[in-house]
């Protein structure tokens, strides 16, 4: 399943823990690479070179603040039909299972909060999706992000860690983040039916979710008293004939 | 005698020593994700030098190795008592992790930093 070499995995194959990662989460090699194109992936490369240097080792001063980070697009896109000078999309965001080892340290959305769509540029924001609630806020934590960015001008980073850990990360089964994408048209323009479809969803907006490894152990062995090692290195012939 | 009796049971022993280039060392290696057949999943980086442990344990097991008590203890055995019970080997002692980019079965893209994937010294254990 995972692909070359193929190696004859023992019975016990869940406890290897690098083994089973791959089991899980890499796709089939004869898959291919799943297409991961645009805003999403020139993020995630420039959070990766921020973070690592080029062979793969962990930078010292990186400011990521996690040892997981998961960009997750979003799974369907429902655009609504137009209302006057509103343009709303509504974003289902797959939210894995809870994994006892990782800890949910932050997440975050990130959106197009100015969009160019036929000549007008719109602005935007997200909001999370409830029923018959139109003017559903998230609560006083999904500010937008004063951390430094990886960011253009164009885009907003909005904190939402709360909304998800009060109202998904401790629910059972399949969960899901609903977030509507929110476009108005400048006010003195005229009111046309822009194509949503020309705007891939997973372009402008997109989840970002900050684990911490909470496994983490070092083991550290008992080494022999100093002198004794000191003793030995200066003198193992003696320590031999001692011993025999 | 005793050092007449300790030169025959030793024998064998500096051999396993060998020469200096022999010694238990670390020796640094690099191979690609694409040779592992993990690039299909693996955005970056494109290299991993997982490095290796290569080498004889010396016959006394002197401080810099930070070779645990039981491997000294395991030396003395093999040395003195039972040559069945085999010295210590050469392994990894510390390691360093390593962020990889991935591209997961779903379309997600992961950060993740991996412990313990290139080994940085080695021990006698």
């Amino acid at each position: 399943k995972v692909g070359q070499p193929s190696i004859a995995l023992p019975a016990e194959v869940p406890t290897l823990p690098l083994i089973l990662e791959l089991l899980e989460e890499a796709p089939a090699k004869q898959q291919g690479k799943p297409q991961v194109l645009g805003h999403p992936l020139r993020y995630m490369l420039e959070l990766y070179q921020r973070s690592a240097d080029a062979h793969g080792h962990p930078r010292e001063n990186r400011t990521i603040g996690a040892t997981m980070v998961r960009l997750v697009k979003p799974l369907t896109n429902v655009a609504r039909p137009l209302r006057g000078p509103w343009h709303i999309q509504t974003l289902d965001f797959p939210l894995r299972s809870n994994r006892v080892k990782y800890q949910l340290v932050r997440a975050t959305v990130v959106y197009r909060h100015q969009l160019h769509l036929s000549h007008f540029n719109l602005s935007c924001y997200v909001e999370p999706w409830v029923q018959k609630s139109p003017t559903n806020q998230f609560p006083s934590s999904g500010r937008v992000s004063s951390k430094p960015s990886l960011l253009s001008k164009a885009w907003t980073e909005m904190d939402i860690t709360q909304h998800i850990r009060q109202r998904l990360w401790n629910h059972k089964g399949r969960r899901v983040l609903r977030l509507r994408f929110v476009c108005q048209q400048p006010k003195d323009s005229e009111v046309l039916e822009l194509r949503w479809h020309g705007t891939s969803s997973l372009d402008t907006v997109f989840l970002l979710l900050y684990f911490n490894d909470t496994h983490k152990s070092g083991q550290k062995t008992k080494l022999l008293p100093r002198g004794l090692e000191e003793f030995m290195e200066r003198d193992a012939s003696l320590l031999l004939r001692r011993v025999r | 005698q005793a050092g007449s009796m300790g030169s025959e049971v030793l024998g064998p022993s500096r051999e396993r020593e060998g020469p200096e280039s022999n010694q238990c060392s670390l020796h640094p290696f690099q191979v690609s994700f694409h040779q592992l057949g993990w690039d299909h999943w693996i955005i970056a980086p494109h290299l991993y030098t997982p490095n290796y442990c290569k080498g004889a344990c010396p016959r006394v097991l002197r401080y810099g190795l930070n070779s645990p008590n039981h491997a000294i203890i395991q030396s003395l055995v093999n040395e003195l008592v039972d040559q069945s019970v085999p010295p210590p080997s050469c392994v990894p002692y510390k390691y360093v992790p390593i962020s990889l980019l991935l591209i997961e079965a779903n379309g997600s893209i992961l950060y993740k930093e991996y412990e313990n994937m290139i080994a940085q010294s080695c021990t006698c254990r």
